[in-house]
């Protein structure tokens, strides 16, 4: 459930409707690109595969789409969010806080924790603006539920199969967290039919 | 080149 939640969110032809943030399209394609090197290392499911290489071309659509397609429609004046104060600290912090002192998983941990925030921008520009297409709130709700989904998926396999991620964990639940005052308006305007606006 | 731990998740 929470992949499919996520499947809908990377929809890159979403953004025919959504007004997306290139900043935070551009943290997602980096989060999936260095999440997934593991694609040369290991494999694990048939499944697994797929759905990382669908991520990562959906991403890189995305951004495509964004910049190339719709650079018209793009309004890079509220899309001002600083990328560097994200990449920055969560660069070191992977560095000093992770499983193993080595390449590859140095890189899972940055894009972990870069996931937890890379909304960040989107959400920005939302408060700034003051509200959101609809389009937009239904991409920004899968995309959120989905790792609200992966939570209720740790503590199963906590239970059942002693599976323990800390790291995973933590950025999952800071990331679900970040979405809570989102969900809030959500579910009392946008699933209620009135469009997302935030009070002056 | 180290490999990384084995993650089973996306």
């Amino acid at each position: 459930l929470a992949d499919m939640s996520h499947m809908k969110s990377v929809n890159p032809f979403l953004i025919v409707s959504a007004i997306l943030v290139l900043h935070s399209q551009l943290l997602f394609a980096l989060v999936f690109t260095t999440r997934y090197l593991d694609l040369f290392t290991s494999f694990i499911s048939l499944y697994n595969t797929s759905m990382k290489l669908i991520y990562i071309a959906c991403s890189y659509a995305t951004v495509y789409l964004i910049y190339m397609k719709f650079k018209a429609t793009y309004d890079g004046n509220h899309d001002t969010f600083r990328v560097e104060f994200l990449i920055v600290p969560v660069g070191g912090l992977s560095f000093l806080v992770n499983h193993d002192f080595s390449p590859l998983e140095i890189l899972w941990t940055f894009s972990i924790y870069l996931e937890s925030v890379a909304i960040l921008p989107q959400l920005f520009m939302i408060s700034k603006t003051g509200e959101a297409e609809t389009i937009t709130t239904h991409y920004l709700f899968f995309l959120g539920l989905y790792r609200a989904l992966y939570l209720v998926n740790w503590i199963w396999r906590y239970y059942f199969e002693g599976f323990f991620d800390l790291i995973a964990v933590v950025a999952g639940v800071v990331q679900t967290v970040l979405y809570c005052d989102f969900f809030y308006l959500y579910v009392t305007k946008v699933l209620k039919g009135k469009k997302l606006s935030l009070p002056a | 080149f180290r490999k990384g731990l084995k993650h089973d998740e996306l």
